[in-house]
């Protein structure tokens, strides 16, 4: 085990042991800046626990950074450990984000499917959804990225429980989307919502469940082009961007729409990098290079943010 | 622990709107137990899908009476992830 959070080994997966570790480790470095909040317990019973980084104030407008609900992209969990260190050790030299801190929090929740991701370690290695029984059926689990209560439901999710896409059997049914939904709702001042899978190489905002555009669609677009054009200079990795449902496929039921729905006008859903190679079996070598430029992209958004209050 | 022995990562990739529907009722074939990783988009976008070894003639064979172009993303799944473990076991000493 580290002993601090400069010995870690990002480049690396890990566990979700190791993960929860590396959480209390970067929060008793960072004891008046960085804080744990426990927003609930997963079917299993883990923690949900999200990282708070704040400079002060008293429920500040917030930006919200999810990481892992698919349980086997492991890159993202990977990559939300490197932001979590990057947050702290940018904070106070970097000049945009330590603009972006006096005045907004950021949470980061790194293991949003912590049960999915244990199982990934123990079990099967290609785990997707939550662990929760499904009554009647001998297959496991919900898609928590179909159980937003955002056109839930409609067409874009399946109803069968033996899915990879399965919606559940109600909106929130899963304690891992219900305890981000009362958090979001009774924080009520979050800004910006990220939310981070793998692996397809695309960065989307909503609409998933309809075709009909937001009203912030041209805005929304702009800065997805430029957060794309940031991520692209570093690597030359290749992004698709656009509303869910024009770049990937009519998706119901998905975090970003219920967001946008409640109000988080900066709701945007990334997809990280893929070889063409591996899926979701990327090499640990490239978890560093995938963060890296994801940052770039998460600074944009962020940056819009901050200097476009509504 | 669930093993994948001689699973492919199939890379199918859609020629016109007939392969993408053709691609779409493959899918739905709850009986191949096909995983897609990267799902059904458009024309001309990769689709890829982890196909088990016991079914894998049938899905090989219903892609190429259908004229559908793939090929393999990955070869065996299981020595991957065996390669996986090694790695991350090989961190882990001091």
């Amino acid at each position: 085990q580290p002993q601090n959070t400069d010995s870690f080994d990002f480049a690396n997966y890990h566990t979700l042991e190791e993960i929860y570790s590396f959480q209390d480790l970067l929060v008793a470095e960072n004891p008046n800046f960085v804080s744990k909040i426990v927003i609930g317990q997963s079917y299993e019973g883990r923690p949900l626990n999200v990282l708070k980084f704040s400079t002060g104030g008293t429920n500040r407008p917030a930006i919200w950074i999810d990481t892992g609900i698919h349980s086997r992209e492991w890159v993202t969990q990977a990559s939300g450990l490197w932001f979590a260190k990057k947050i702290v050790t940018d904070y106070g030299t970097d000049p945009t984000l330590t603009a972006i801190l006096s005045q907004l929090d950021i949470f980061l929740e790194i293991a949003t499917n912590p049960d999915g991701y244990a199982f990934t370690h123990s079990s099967n290695r290609m785990w997707r959804k939550t662990r929760k029984p499904n009554p009647g059926s001998s297959c496991v689990g919900v898609d928590p990225n179909r159980n937003w209560d955002a056109g839930f439901g409609e067409p874009g999710a399946s109803s069968s429980p033996c899915s990879e896409t399965y919606r559940g059997p109600s909106a929130n049914s899963e304690s891992e989307v219900k305890s981000i939904v009362d958090f979001v709702k009774s924080h009520a001042n979050i800004k910006a919502f990220i939310s981070i899978h793998s692996y397809s190489q695309m960065l989307m905002y909503p609409y998933g469940y309809k075709t009909t555009p937001t009203n912030d669609a041209a805005e929304l677009h702009k800065v997805a082009q430029k957060a794309v054009s940031d991520l692209t200079s570093l690597y030359g990795t290749k992004y698709t961007y656009g509303s869910i449902i024009d770049t990937i496929y009519q998706a119901s039921g998905g975090s970003i729409d219920w967001t946008y729905n409640q109000g988080i006008k900066y709701s945007y859903t990334f997809e990280l990098r893929d070889t063409g190679q591996y899926g979701f079996l990327l090499p640990a070598t490239q978890i560093i290079p995938t963060a890296q430029e994801t940052w770039l992209a998460l600074m944009t958004i962020m940056d819009h943010t901050l200097k476009n209050p509504y | 622990k669930v093993t994948f022995e001689g699973h492919k990562v199939l890379r199918i990739v859609p020629k016109d709107e007939v392969q993408l529907s053709l691609i779409k009722d493959l899918e739905e074939m709850m009986e191949f137990e096909l995983d897609f990783w990267r799902g059904l988009t458009t024309v001309s976008n990769p689709v890829d899908v982890r196909v088990p070894s016991h079914v894998l003639n049938s899905v090989k064979d219903y892609l190429e009476t259908q004229n559908i172009e793939y090929s393999t993303m990955i070869e065996d799944l299981q020595i991957l992830l065996d390669m996986e473990q090694k790695v991350m076991a090989g961190a882990r000493v001091p």
